[in-house]
């Protein structure tokens, strides 16, 4: 799996 | 977007409308820490700077703008009207043991270096301790009124759903969020005695008291 920031999440 | 997250945005909603309920009807803030507050606010003020320069989607940014505005409003209550009521004696956890290692934690630990991607790892970092002036103040009077316990727990809901939300993207979009992920299971363990004296106390139609 890619480790990234989710930028749609609160 | 996925049910979990949608039902854990919802509680966390709901547990500040909880909050914003019960100082209004009980004309007082009895029991909330003000130094929890004040840092849910440094929390959303420092991640949503994003406001300013992505747009996610109408639900994303309404969200942002609340979760800010609820709690500024907050400590805007607990300063003013119900200030008489709030006891800064009991409210003695020092939380610059909490914003010196998130800072250093937030420099070494990001997406990239850069301004508002550290400040972003800060909040995330924050928000996962923000709640321990709360429970330390709980802990000191060893009982909480119960809609504190309430909002409490609708706190501890929400974090505790965005765990199978990120096992869910996890197999859906093949992405994790480390960062979040720590963080986020750290916090949602800070809630688990809470939890336990919720469900066997509160839930059982007693008050909530920690045992001696």
């Amino acid at each position: 799996a890619k480790a990234a920031r989710e930028k749609d999440e609160l | 977007m996925n049910l979990f997250r949608f039902l854990g945005d919802t509680a966390h909603l709901a547990s500040i409308l909880v909050l914003i309920h019960k100082m209004h009807t009980t004309k007082s803030c009895r029991g909330i820490s003000f130094k929890t507050q004040a840092l849910y606010v440094a929390v959303f003020v420092t991640r949503y700077l994003d406001l300013f320069y992505r747009w996610v989607s109408l639900y994303n940014f309404f969200m942002k703008l609340f979760f800010i505005g609820s709690s500024c409003y907050i400590l805007f209550l607990m300063k003013t009207k119900f200030r008489p009521t709030q006891d800064p004696a009991i409210d003695t956890f020092r939380i610059e043991y909490l914003l010196g290692p998130c800072t250093v934690i937030a420099l070494i630990f990001n997406y990239k270096f850069s301004p508002t991607e550290i400040l972003w790892s800060f909040s995330i970092f924050l928000e996962s301790v923000a709640i321990l002036p709360q429970l330390f103040l709980l802990q000191r009077t060893g009982e909480a009124e119960t809609i504190t316990t309430h909002y409490l727990a609708a706190l501890g809901i929400y974090r505790a759903l965005y765990i199978p939300n990120w096992i869910y993207r996890y197999f859906t979009e093949g992405v994790v969020d480390p960062i979040a992920i720590t963080a986020g299971l750290v916090q949602t363990g800070l809630y688990i005695d809470f939890f336990y004296v919720y469900v066997t106390k509160v839930l059982q139609g007693q008050k909530f008291e920690l045992p001696a």
